[in-house]
């Protein structure tokens, strides 16, 4: 269970 | 994803694809700091460090990408330091990288948005890449010169965040989604690049080479 992605950008 | 994230994204490979082809088809590294990829090879491990930790499958193109960016900033290093260390011109690669690395460290520990250890790293390694290019432009302002392919290169490599500027006011606008830890130092990494596309677009689009005044 991933943590929510806060950072969704490469 | 939007258009101008995905070109940004397009740039960084052509980038990246720019320099291992520059230096497997000359054989030689001259006229690339060693320095800046390392930097660069550290900010994509720090950042995609959950590549590591909790092994995803590699369904998405997200996944993969980023494995993309470490194997072949790796790849760039071993091709340096390595296989054409020979050519590897350390003389006047000599920009301290701990000025550089010690600072992004400290910022990232007192600014972030959580103090936990992956978000530090990835805060880490947001500061680092706006300032990992400096050893290049420092190489190239004590050579004076930099070959026309490096500077197609470094073109690709600083078009990359300035293209992210523009994705980052295109969701701030239309998903109101905000990172403002990447968005200054994107602005920040972006001006550091302002003279060289001064030099490469008045230059370089015309077939001339960057000579800087001595």
């Amino acid at each position: 269970l991933s943590p929510f992605k806060k950072h969704d950008e490469l | 994803m939007n258009i101008f994230r995905l070109f940004g994204d397009l740039s960084h490979l052509a980038a990246i694809a720019i320099l291992l082809l520059k230096i497997w088809k000359t054989r030689s590294c001259a006229g690339v700091s060693g320095k800046t990829q390392l930097l660069f090879a550290v900010c994509f491990i720090t950042r995609y460090i959950d590549l590591f930790l909790h092994f995803v499958s590699l369904y998405n193109t997200e996944k993969v990408m980023k494995l993309i960016y470490i194997s072949a900033s790796v790849f760039t290093c071993y091709l340096i330091f390595f296989k054409f260390k020979a050519t590897y011109d350390g003389n006047h690669d000599s920009m301290r990288a701990e000025f550089l690395i010690v600072p992004a460290a400290g910022l990232a520990c007192l600014i972030n948005t959580k103090f936990d250890a992956i978000e530090i790293l990835w805060t880490f390694s947001i500061y680092l890449e706006a300032v990992a290019i400096l050893p290049q432009l420092f190489l190239i302002s004590k050579t004076g010169e930099a070959e026309t392919i490096t500077s197609h290169y470094l073109f690709a490599q600083g078009s990359y965040r300035a293209l992210y500027i523009l994705n980052w006011i295109y969701r701030y606008h239309y998903e109101s989604h905000v990172d403002t830890i990447a968005i200054v130092a994107g602005v920040v990494q972006t001006i550091l690049y302002c003279d060289f596309f001064y030099l490469y677009i008045t230059k370089v689009v015309k077939g001339q080479k960057i000579v800087l005044p001595a």
